[in-house]
């Protein structure tokens, strides 16, 4: 079973 | 003092299309460079990105940095009230909460101004880092837009295989399972009908088609998407906004529990 990730935890706040 | 003017307002009208149903409100930022947008889907899985370059705008005036709140989808209700042909211009006085769009048809006998109330949206841009992606797929967007159609019909997630025999799309569900193959075909007579592939490492990745298929409503916006893929990081799918910019959608993979 695949977990769906989200972008925040690839892409940081700037 | 913001005046954009756009000949092709078209383009204003899809890309609303595009984005209104993956994201409901967003901050659009005007500055000297441009006329810009950064915005995450509700679940924060998918990113959109737009960029219109003041260059191709035929009359670009924005006195200072300047953050507009919309509702995307109150946006797109007044652009369709606008023809495919007018002139689009948006204009907001500096410290106003609203914004006007004006359209002009093209033989200038009908001018029509909307006014829409803007919104305080409070939302963080993330820094997205230029990346050096494993591979790049270069394909017709009306061929995209068609794999990802079909495949939502059979699963409801695909997995998006880079190979050197080319690239691989495929699903599985109740029903059964569909592969499908797009192999690296330059020869065509029309660039735009071309699919070029630059892999520097095989590259596999599972994503969810709802997002895919959401991001495929920005076709119109241009004949070609690219698809860029790394292992360790969201796929961006980008339709390029002739001579203006472009609308980049990064969606985040489904990993391994």
């Amino acid at each position: 079973q695949r977990k769906q990730a989200t972008i925040s935890s690839f892409f940081g706040a700037k | 003092m913001l005046e954009l003017r756009l000949v092709q307002g078209s383009l204003l009208k899809k890309v609303l299309e595009a984005i209104k149903d993956l994201v409901n409100d967003a901050n659009f930022d005007c500055s000297a460079t441009g006329f810009s947008l950064q915005a995450m889907d509700s679940s924060h899985v998918a990113l959109v990105a737009l960029l219109l370059r003041s260059e191709g705008f035929e009359h670009y005036r924005c006195d200072r940095n300047l953050s507009m709140g919309m509702n995307l989808g109150n946006m797109a209700k007044m652009l369709k009230c606008a023809g495919n042909d007018d002139i689009i211009t948006l204009k907001a006085d500096d410290g106003s909460d609203t914004v006007t769009f004006m359209f002009e048809s093209p033989t200038q006998d009908k001018i029509s101004d909307f006014e829409m109330k803007l919104m305080d949206i409070d939302s963080e841009h993330l820094g997205i880092p230029e990346a050096e992606y494993h591979a790049i797929v270069r394909m017709p967007s009306s061929e995209f837009g068609r794999i990802c159609k079909d495949l939502s019909s059979i699963g409801d997630t695909v997995v998006i295989s880079v190979t050197k025999e080319g690239v691989k799309f495929s699903t599985r569900g109740d029903i059964g399972t569909a592969n499908i193959v797009c192999r690296q075909n330059n020869t065509v007579d029309k660039p735009e009908e071309a699919t070029i592939i630059e892999m520097t490492e095989p590259v596999s990745l599972t994503f969810a088609l709802r997002y895919m298929n959401s991001f495929t409503k920005a076709t119109p916006l241009s004949s070609i998407v690219t698809l860029s893929l790394s292992s360790d990081l969201p796929v961006v799918v980008e339709y390029k906004i002739a001579e203006m910019g472009y609308i980049r959608f990064y969606l985040a993979p489904k990993i391994e529990e």
